[in-house]
């Protein structure tokens, strides 16, 4: 499923280099479930960027499903993101002006969904994290943790293969992280891949394997026994 | 210092209301250190925002070192929160096209610092959160924990003497958390007033006292004997 071989990612800014990502070498089978965990800085959103398609590696070679990313096209790439990946960024990216149910419906608009479907689709999706009763608010008349359920709900809505989570419970207290938690698990039981980024043990602890990151490289990639 | 009598925020969303706060009565006295806890969308960062004088309760009363803050005008509230107030917000609120060092010596150029003073104060409050090696880095350049970091550093540079922080450590790995909770608790001994939202109870476990809503009230308000 996703093959990544020496992959690098460099910023360079001017008088400096940052190496975000140095020498990653990994294989995420389908149907896995897996924490990505490190320190603040070392690589995780880098590596779930690349992974989704957002971005590109500067060296080294990434293959999804047996096509190698760093070659196909600009529409391919749009195809295979809004088909196959769902994705929870670290910052929400929701549209400010539109209100909650709009933001979910979003990826459904692209994937030509009718009206009628795309709205069941996305109450359903914000139901499922707790917000039926916010979807005619906008991004400002949420709460932190509100915001970031939105965002996991319009990850979902669009009933994607593979499910990119960076820090899909940062904002959430206890009860409601178990919550959402509990709905990524339903997803790995029903044949989804799942990678999540947390820094918090007790969420990596719902997944079957731990890879952990420090300063751009792979620490240790290790299987969960308890899970 | 801070007094609240039965206040309320409640907003007006045409056909429904939310009551985001009712009847919330407390005071926090001068170098007093609480953690402020509870479910997501339960009033927290209402709270937050009213005691920082950044929004106005729609009933009740706010006494802020004897003064009445609901009868002060525009100028005075101003006047207080940049000289009395560091805010560190949940959502952040950096400026976009400006650097971390930039973004730090803000609050410095309202409270009419010099140049040179404000580069060196706002040096050393980006070094006191580890970002030294990233103070030419604009806020989508750094990683979210970066950037929460920043936001600190941002609080703390004009030396206010209420620190009011909305998740402070909840984009931060563990040990990064305990950097930024151990600068508060020095901050607190040398005589600063600290109110920290979070919903981890081992950083809730750093203050002396803990309140907790729920669905816009306090729900329990204690002492936290083993700090
Ligand atoms: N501008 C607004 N308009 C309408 N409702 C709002 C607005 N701002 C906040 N709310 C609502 O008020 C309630 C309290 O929000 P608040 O941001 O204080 O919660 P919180 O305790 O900080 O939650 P979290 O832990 O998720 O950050 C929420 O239910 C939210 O939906
Ligand atoms: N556009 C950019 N330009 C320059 N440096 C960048 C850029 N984006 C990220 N970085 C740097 O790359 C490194 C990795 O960032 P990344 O966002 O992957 O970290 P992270 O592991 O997700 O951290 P956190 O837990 O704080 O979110 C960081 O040191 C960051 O400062
Ligand atoms: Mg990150
Ligand atoms: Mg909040």
């Amino acid at each position: 499923l996703i093959r990544f071989e020496e992959v690098a990612k460099t910023y360079d800014m001017g008088a400096t280099q940052v190496f975000a990502l140095q020498g990653v070498s990994m294989e995420i089978e389908r149907n896995e479930y897996v924490a990505i965990m490190g320190p603040s800085g070392s690589g995780k959103s880098t590596l779930m960027n690349i992974v989704g398609c957002l971005d590109v590696p500067t060296a080294g070679r990434y293959e999804l499903n047996g096509e190698m990313v760093s070659e196909l096209d600009d529409d391919e790439l749009a195809r295979i993101r809004n088909q196959e990946i769902g994705f929870v960024f670290q910052t929400f990216n929701l549209l400010p002006r539109s209100n909650a149910l709009r933001n979910v419906e979003l990826p459904l608009i692209y994937a030509g969904c009718s009206a009628k479907e795309r709205r069941e689709r996305a109450v359903d999706a914000l139901d499922s994290v707790g917000l039926a009763d916010r979807m005619d608010h906008r991004p400002n008349e949420l709460s932190g943790g509100q915001k970031q359920r939105v965002a996991v709900a319009r990850a979902l809505a669009n009933d994607p293969s593979i499910i990119l989570a960076d820090e899909p419970t940062g904002a959430l207290d206890t009860r409601t992280g178990v919550e959402i938690m509990d709905l990524f698990s339903s997803l790995h039981s029903s044949g989804n891949t799942i990678i999540i980024v947390t820094h918090e043990e007790h969420i990596a602890a719902y997944c079957r394997r731990i890879i952990r990151f420090r300063d751009g490289r792979i620490e240790s990639d290790e299987f969960n026994v308890e899970a």
